[in-house]
């Protein structure tokens, strides 16, 4: 979208392409194009030079959030939940977590509380191995509600600084498993009053409008907290994020950017919209 | 025909294809005097759905069976997509139709991926073929002799989650199919991708001779626009559908459903 054009409703044309194909929906779009018309008519926005910077303005604001990184609990354990659809990289991104903060120095414990999935308790502990931090798993077809409840007490004893808790991957149209998310989500708080500190959920960039309802429908059941948006690397912008915010005050706090331990980054909104322009 | 490309575009239709098969069905209506109608309305969501139809389908599930030596099914895809899990589904299906499937684990990148495969494999009492240490594309070249050797009819390899813009991994799974000569090859693709399904449908198409499409999670609530993308942009028919976790949920896919699905 070249510089030095009026605005007119080609150029508007061609930035609506930019935010579908970006996977920003159609609802939002519609939003974004209106509050860029509404700009124009109250002279914010004179000639086409001006509008990218006022469209990237207002996608940077639609994104921005005070924190970045896990709100640290009064005193540690900080306990945090990690829940999503099917494959959307939650294991992998407990693994980044637990790499990050280790290198911190901080004392990282894994719960493996994928119960159900093929060799998810092998995947887990693998990654502990890898990255040298503890691992409290039960085998599989236990009680993910037990396993989170045995890792907070050792979390405690062991005097961790913080806890990452991996859980099943579910859709949120599957009614039995967001009640045993739920439930998850109460032992926690059970043994430690405030826990969990947060709850992360995982997008997988490539995922379109749906992820807008996978937010909606597991923040009914449990607060999340922040979001993990995870395959960024690819080629899909991950645009269902500003979709996302437009309709529910939840922060983007990471984002993933490859399969190994290091590739994870914090979410900053300046370098995400800039990357959609790209 | 703007209320159908807004529907199209939100249920997640590839932001070109929606373009393309708006301008089709536009044709389709004026030519068929149907604009000029007193209440086109009707007429126009008739075109729109048969054309979907028509589009999503024709119905196949063939299996390009082999008539000498094991047939060679090899699936591919981004990272997640349910390729393991349908790897499993699959042999199950072909073990009703009486065949005796041996399960490659061609993924040597994610922990446990192989454990994965042969946890799927115990639960079916299929053998499972890995080696480690080893390259996926000998490590499958190797798999077809063993099922030759101990009469098995159908190879099934599992390979690792790849992005489509990763030209050593796209080059890697090229390889496995030179050496192993699939006689067909799955996309598996998830229900759920946006508009990224065509970028990453147009590479595998092109690096391999994708033969089918398998589209998983479809018991989620996602409106599944990106069967339409794919189907697009790559010609090849969607043949199953994963309709959930267990091995048994797995059927041959229905393109007049998926039609009425993605227009909501
Ligand atoms: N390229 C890329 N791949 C990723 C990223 N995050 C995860 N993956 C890959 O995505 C696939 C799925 O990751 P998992 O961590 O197993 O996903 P999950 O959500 O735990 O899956 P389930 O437990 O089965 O629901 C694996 O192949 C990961 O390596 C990322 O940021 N970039
Ligand atoms: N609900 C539902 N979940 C599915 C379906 N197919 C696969 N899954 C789940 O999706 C997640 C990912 O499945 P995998 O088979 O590990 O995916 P993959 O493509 O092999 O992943 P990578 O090897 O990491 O690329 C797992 O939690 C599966 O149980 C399906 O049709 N419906
Ligand atoms: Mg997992
Ligand atoms: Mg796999």
């Amino acid at each position: 979208i070249v510089a030095g054009r009026k605005v007119d409703a080609d150029l508007l044309d061609e930035i609506e392409e930019v935010l579908i194909t970006s996977d920003v929906g159609v609802e939002a779009t519609g939003n974004i194009l209106d509050r860029l018309r509404e700009a124009y008519e109250e002279k914010e926005i004179e000639d086409g030079e001006q509008i990218i910077p006022h469209l990237k303005m207002i996608l940077k604001e639609m994104l921005e959030s005070d924190g970045a990184g896990i709100r640290w609990a009064e005193t540690a354990p900080t306990v945090v939940l990690v829940a999503g659809v099917n494959g959307a990289g939650k294991t992998t991104s407990i693994a980044k977590l637990a790499y990050h903060y280790h290198g911190e120095g901080k004392k990282v414990i894994l719960a493996a509380a994928d119960t159900f999935r093929a060799a998810a308790v092998e995947q887990l502990t693998i990654w502990s191995e890898r990255i040298g931090v503890g691992i409290v798993k039960h085998q599989t077809g236990a009680d993910p509600a037990a396993v989170a409840f045995d890792a907070v007490e050792a979390a405690v004893a062991r005097e961790a600084d913080i806890l990452l808790v991996d859980t099943a991957g579910r859709l949120h149209t599957q009614d039995n498993l967001m009640r045993e998310l739920e439930k998850v989500y109460r032992v926690l708080g059970k043994k430690i009053p405030g826990a969990p500190h947060e709850v992360i959920m995982v997008l997988d960039a490539t995922t379109g409008q749906n992820a807008i309802q996978q937010v909606k429908v597991f923040g009914k059941d449990i607060p999340i907290t922040g979001l993990f948006l995870a395959k960024l690397d690819g080629s899909a912008k991950g645009g269902a994020v500003i979709a996302i915010r437009d309709q529910v005050d939840v922060p983007v706090k990471f984002i993933g950017v490859g399969e190994g331990p290091e590739d994870v980054e914090p979410f900053v909104a300046d370098d995400f919209v800039e990357a959609l322009f790209a | 025909m703007r209320e159908i490309r807004q529907a199209l575009l939100g249920a997640d239709v590839s932001y070109k294809v929606v373009k393309s098969f708006i301008a089709r069905v536009t044709e389709r209506a004026v030519g068929e005097g149907v604009l000029r109608s007193v209440k086109p309305g009707q007429q126009v969501v008739k075109i729109v759905h048969d054309a979907l139809v028509e589009m999503m389908g024709p119905v196949d599930h063939a299996i390009n069976w082999s008539s000498k030596g094991p047939t060679v099914i090899l699936m591919a895809g981004l990272q997640g997509t349910g390729k393991t899990t349908s790897c499993a589904k699959l042999a199950r299906f072909f073990v009703r139709k009486g065949k005796r499937p041996l399960l490659v684990a061609a993924d040597v990148k994610r922990p446990a991926a192989i454990e994965q495969l042969k946890t799927l494999g115990r639960q079916l009492d299929l053998p499972v073929y890995s080696e480690e240490g080893k390259r996926p594309p000998m490590i499958c070249k190797r798999a077809l002799k063993e099922a030759e050797a101990t009469g098995r009819d159908v190879v099934i390899l599992d390979t690792a989650g790849r992005l489509a813009i990763d030209a050593g991994m796209m080059a890697e799974v090229a390889a496995v199919a030179k050496k192993t000569d699939p006689h067909e090859i799955f996309l598996v693709c998830d229900a759920m991708t946006g508009q990224d399904a065509v970028n990453s449908a147009e590479s595998f198409n092109r690096e391999l001779e994708l033969t089918g499409v398998i589209l998983t999670k479809l018991d989620g609530d996602a409106r599944g626009g990106a069967a339409m993308s794919v189907k697009e942009v790559t010609g090849k028919p969607i043949k199953f559908a994963g309709i959930g976790e267990k091995i048994e949920d797995f059927e041959e896919f229905h393109p007049d459903r998926m039609a009425g699905r993605i227009l909501g």
